[in-house]
């Protein structure tokens, strides 16, 4: 997959960054989450674009985040 | 409430709506 780079992002409006992190995050969350994958990818859109692009090339703070976010996830359903 | 509708869902080809209108 091609990476998703800053400068690629600053040439983007607001809504189509998040479009552009989502098409990106998706793939990723879903090898681990497939049924999830969704809902924690639209929990991961919520965070400032600045920090998704860090965790973008930080896999290990990006695996940290799903976790987070299956975890609010459980929480938010029971 | 609105609670229950969270988290926007994100599906891969569709335009994102969780995100506020600008």
């Amino acid at each position: 997959q091609e990476p998703l780079t800053a400068s690629m992002l600053a040439s983007a409006r607001p809504q189509e960054e998040k479009q552009m992190l989502g098409e990106w995050l998706f793939p990723f969350i879903q090898a681990t989450h497939p049924t999830l994958a969704s809902k924690i990818t639209g929990i991961l859109l919520e965070i400032d674009n600045s920090e998704l692009l860090h965790m973008l090339e930080s896999p290990e703070s990006l695996r940290y985040k799903v976790d987070e976010a299956v975890a609010i996830l459980q929480a938010h359903q029971a | 409430s609105s609670s229950v509708n969270w988290p926007p869902e994100f599906r891969p080809g569709e335009p994102w709506k969780g995100y506020p209108n600008i």
